[in-house]
């Protein structure tokens, strides 16, 4: 289960409240993924008591309000990823970035997808550069939509899709695959940057500017030790 | 640092902090497993005024019973008037029936005791939360017994906030904690702050609205 509290002491007036939480935990606690299960009392709530003083922020047009909008999304991202750094017998910290994209919510399904891919999260356990599985969960990503063939889905176009990792030292990108074709994979190369704690997966599906960020982490021979002694 | 963290977590447990003013937080040992000899596992979070406030639950069907009080209480308050949140871990209230329905709240009815408010005829001001197993009732008298022992202990320095953090972990290997500040643009000398927690480690894959 995810709990978060988050308090303030900036006046908010209080109609305003819940599309600023609404927004901010959809780009952040919305966005994580550690074993696929939605909790039956995932709750986080957000107090604002104006103590610190000051204008109350009345109107969504405002420069305020904008500023702390940011300010909140941004930190909210930070306690998400807090989380996924404590996942149960996590040993990786893994963005899963989707970029080019003609639809936002496009990127976040496949993103989102990628996640929640065992067959992924086993093999970044595993430290396999294996862009296979990621190719695998992009490629099916959108096959949950009802009525919806996997031959009408806009946002994939395999000719088009380019996956890469992204080391977490600055160095630069490792690509596995470039519009539908595999590269040849210097392994060793690969192998240094799966041995960092954190790592990005970057997919380009090079038919649009929208993009979507989702966190997760590996799974581990910890996680099935921990849920299989956890009781009801 | 409590030792009992993992090496490799330590450096995400933030050793101070700036928190909001005219809030104050608590960590209490109520023992909600039997197993649970001393560590903190009901939080604590109160506002020395009401607040507005908002929240956002999971949209999983089988909704906890604290999940469903929350959320009518304000809507309720229409986001207003808000004083605390108290929040239990080790057990979930969740799939408990009517029973879990009244126990989440009487808990929410307790905290709202500890605050001298004059009633505006809007019932409760207290978000509840609860975290741990599925499919068991609370023990509710034990934390009812605690809950002004909670609000004793309330206080607003960095201990006090990380050990509400502590109090809401379950699997979790470290608190989560943190805190900012920032300015805005019409009132560029006030300083405001930010503070969070939030706790989970299995479970996850969140989806709320």
């Amino acid at each position: 289960t995810l709990l978060g509290m988050i308090a303030t002491d900036a006046p908010i007036a209080p109609t305003l409240l819940p599309s600023l939480l609404t927004t901010a935990v959809n780009k952040s606690f919305n966005s994580i993924s550690i074993d696929g299960d939605t909790s039956t009392n995932d709750t986080v709530a957000v107090l604002a008591n104006g103590a610190a003083g000051g204008k109350e922020i009345t109107s969504e047009s405002s420069e305020d309000h904008a500023v702390f909008q940011e300010t909140l999304t941004s930190f909210a991202i930070d306690l998400a990823k807090l989380v996924v750094r404590d996942g149960e017998g996590a040993t990786k910290f893994v963005t899963i970035r989707v970029t080019e994209a003609p639809s936002e919510v496009g990127a976040r399904k496949i993103a989102s997808t990628i996640a929640r891919s065992p067959l992924v999260k086993t093999a970044l356990y595993g430290k396999d550069a294996n862009w296979g599985r990621i190719l695998c969960a992009t490629g099916y990503s959108q096959i949950s939509e009802p009525g919806q063939p996997i031959n009408e889905v806009p946002e994939i176009v395999p000719e088009k899709t380019s996956v890469s990792f992204i080391p977490a030292d600055g160095s630069a990108e490792l690509k596995l695959l470039v519009n539908g074709e595999p590269e040849s994979v210097d392994e060793v190369r690969a192998a240094e940057i799966l041995e960092h704690e954190d790592l990005e997966i970057l997919v380009r599906l090079g038919g649009g500017k929208e993009e979507a960020v989702y966190w997760t982490c590996d799974y581990s021979h910890e996680y099935i030790t921990i849920n299989g002694d956890y009781r009801t | 640092l409590d030792s009992t963290i993992p090496a490799a977590k330590q450096k995400y447990i933030p050793t101070s902090g700036t928190y909001p003013k005219g809030f104050l937080v608590s960590g209490t040992h109520v023992g909600v497993k039997a197993t649970n000899k001393s560590t903190p596992d009901l939080a604590f979070l109160a506002s020395e005024t009401p607040c507005a406030a908002a929240a956002v639950f999971t949209k999983n069907k089988f909704q906890a019973a604290p999940v469903t009080v929350s959320r009518n209480m304000l809507k309720r308050r229409n986001n207003t008037g808000v004083r605390s949140i108290i929040v239990n871990s080790g057990c979930a209230n969740a799939v408990t029936g009517k029973g879990g329905m009244e126990d989440a709240e009487k808990m929410g009815e307790e905290a709202d005791k500890c605050f001298e408010q004059p009633q505006d005829g809007k019932g409760g001001s207290s978000i509840v939360m609860s975290t741990g197993v599925i499919g068991q009732r609370l023990p509710i008298q034990k934390i009812l017994r605690k809950i002004p022992t909670a609000y004793d202990g309330l206080g607003s320095s960095h201990d006090h906030w990380l050990t509400a953090a502590r109090a809401i972990c379950t699997t979790d290997t470290f608190p989560k904690l943190l805190s900012r500040t920032f300015t805005l643009p019409s009132s560029p000398s006030i300083t405001y702050s930010l503070a969070g927690m939030t706790k989970g480690a299995g479970m996850i894959h969140p989806n709320m609205a």
